[in-house]
């Protein structure tokens, strides 16, 4: 139902093209100096993984120095998959907590070619465990519903500066 | 994981994580 | 006639209540949604880029040391850095260097009590939401769960007043209730009201929104006449140009830096309903109201916060 006695507007004066002329017709010196703030909102290009043309074994054994350097720990490969590493990561929280929760990450590296001499690099989240054994409850994929994605996000940006620096 | 190409020295790195029935694309810019 | 309308709008209001009683926080998050978090050792100015490309004016931060969410970026932390190096103009090396996770430092040093953002469960009822954030002043609250092997919060989202205010404009028809003039309902702020002239210098209307604790300040002519308003949103554009520097500017000329993009100051008189209101904030992205009367001249503001609070705890 349009309510016709509305009196709700827009205030003209504070329209920033007029607010412009009035500023200049007011003559004030700064004002011919300051620009409006374009940022043109530059839509992120999103890539999966991170790209590479290197040769697929130099890419693999990059990953390695990389994980290497950052202190991971990986499962030995399988000879018939050379490019899937299965990597834990101990996340310390450096404040000790007397609840023992699972400082393990893992996390699965998988090589994809995409075409001739493009290759992907690609990350996953693999769950949890504890250093100290007792098996964490593996709540299956569809019960895990409440997990935080930030240090997953976080080892991966450790992991891609040290391959960025390192390459 | 969804990458964004390193700007300024800064790397935005994504991934879609389900919460109960809702999809939020979680986004963490990190300085290199 | 009016007696009809104070009754429907009573029974109107009663109703809007009990479904943010029924609904949680969850229930306005989207199906699919995007959340744009930060490292806290970003540098400040990178942070600011990242807000401005994103189009968004607040982010939580998160602290890869600790592995926890360290609170909200928000404008007020860049009206800090303002004040900070207003004070000590010699100290334009530490500024450019600043990280985020020293912006707390700056709070001490100029000698500003933290915004408690406060926080809330997703799924407790959308009523609690709204009453934490208007104990805590603030105008958003991040909606906090665990996660459940490792007990880490995890930041769902954001919640704002706005955000709240839209959704029960798209869901409540009882809005349509809401006849009675605002003028009657003693929800407007008025009298005393902060505000300042064109060539007021910009420094002193950003002194103005910290002392005030508000977020905007209407800018009148000599008649009285509302001319245009100063947001705390516009401090960004100010770093962003880096003409923070020059604080000589007049808040006049800081409002150049507004994008193009700005949709202008929304006015409304005593005689406005909320039922139009609330219209408007469906339809358009409106954060206060400055109620003006038939000459222009300002008589007050009417801010979410107050729709708010009239919606949860009036009639």
């Amino acid at each position: 139902q349009k309510d016709e006695d509305s009196t709700i507007a827009i205030l003209p004066s504070s329209l920033p093209q007029i607010h412009r002329a009035n500023m200049l017709a007011a003559g004030s010196a700064a004002a011919t100096k300051i620009s409006p703030l374009s940022i043109k909102k530059s839509k992120t290009k999103w890539h999966f993984g991170i790209r590479s043309r290197s040769y697929p074994l130099d890419v693999m054994g990059e990953i390695y120095i990389a994980l290497k350097n950052l202190g991971a720990e990986w499962a030995k490969p399988s000879e018939e998959d050379l490019w899937t590493i299965k990597v834990r990561w101990k996340y310390d929280m450096g404040q000790p907590t007397n609840e023992k929760i699972p400082d393990l990450m893992k996390m699965v590296i998988q090589l994809f070619q995409i075409e001739a001499n493009n290759y992907l690099v690609d990350f996953k989240f693999d769950g949890w465990e504890s250093s100290y054994g007792d098996a964490s409850p593996s709540s299956n994929e569809d019960e895990m519903s409440t997990f935080s994605a930030y240090p997953f996000l976080h080892l991966t940006t450790k992991l891609i500066m040290e391959l960025a620096v390192n390459s | 994981l969804a990458t964004s190409s390193i700007k300024h020295n800064t790397l935005c790195v994504a991934s879609i994580v389900r919460y109960k029935r809702k999809y939020v694309t979680q986004m963490l810019y990190a300085p290199l | 006639n009016s007696e009809t309308i104070s009754i429907e709008q009573k029974l109107a209001v009663q109703s809007i209540r009990r479904f943010l009683e029924s609904k949680t926080s969850y229930d306005v998050l989207p199906v699919s949604y995007r959340l744009i978090v930060m490292d806290t050792s970003l540098l400040v100015k990178k942070s600011l880029n990242i807000l401005l490309q994103n189009n968004i004016v607040s982010a939580p931060l998160w602290d890869s040391h600790t592995s926890r969410f360290a609170g909200l970026l928000t404008s007020s932390d860049f009206i800090n850095v303002i004040q900070y190096y207003f004070s000590n103009p010699d100290k334009f090396e530490l500024v450019d260097k600043l990280q985020l996770d020293g912006l707390k430092d700056i709070e001490r040093a100029i000698g500003v009590r933290p915004l408690d953002q406060g926080s809330i469960h997703p799924f407790k009822p959308l009523y609690e939401a709204c009453c934490k954030m208007i104990e805590s002043r603030s105008r958003r609250i991040p909606l906090i769960d665990q996660d459940e092997e490792t007990h880490r919060e995890i930041v769902v989202s954001v919640l704002t007043q706005y955000r709240i205010l839209k959704f029960v404009a798209l869901n409540c028809r009882e809005t349509r209730y809401l006849k009675r003039p605002i003028g009657e309902l003693n929800i407007i702020t008025q009298g005393n009201l902060l505000s300042c002239r064109m060539h007021t210098p910009v420094i002193d209307v950003i002194q103005l929104l910290t002392q005030g604790g508000v977020s905007s300040v209407p800018i009148i002519d000599e008649h009285g006449r509302l001319v245009n308003v100063y947001e705390a949103v516009d401090v960004l554009g100010l770093i962003k140009g880096g003409i923070y520097n020059d604080l000589s500017l007049s808040v006049g000329e800081a409002l150049m830096r507004r994008s193009d993009d700005f949709e202008g100051v929304y006015t409304c008189t005593k005689n406005d309903k909320l039922v139009t209101i609330m219209d408007t904030i469906r339809k358009s992205r409106v954060h206060r109201f400055f109620v003006v009367d038939e000459e222009g001249l300002l008589i007050g503001v009417l801010t979410l916060s107050d729709i708010l609070k009239y919606i949860l705890f009036e009639e």
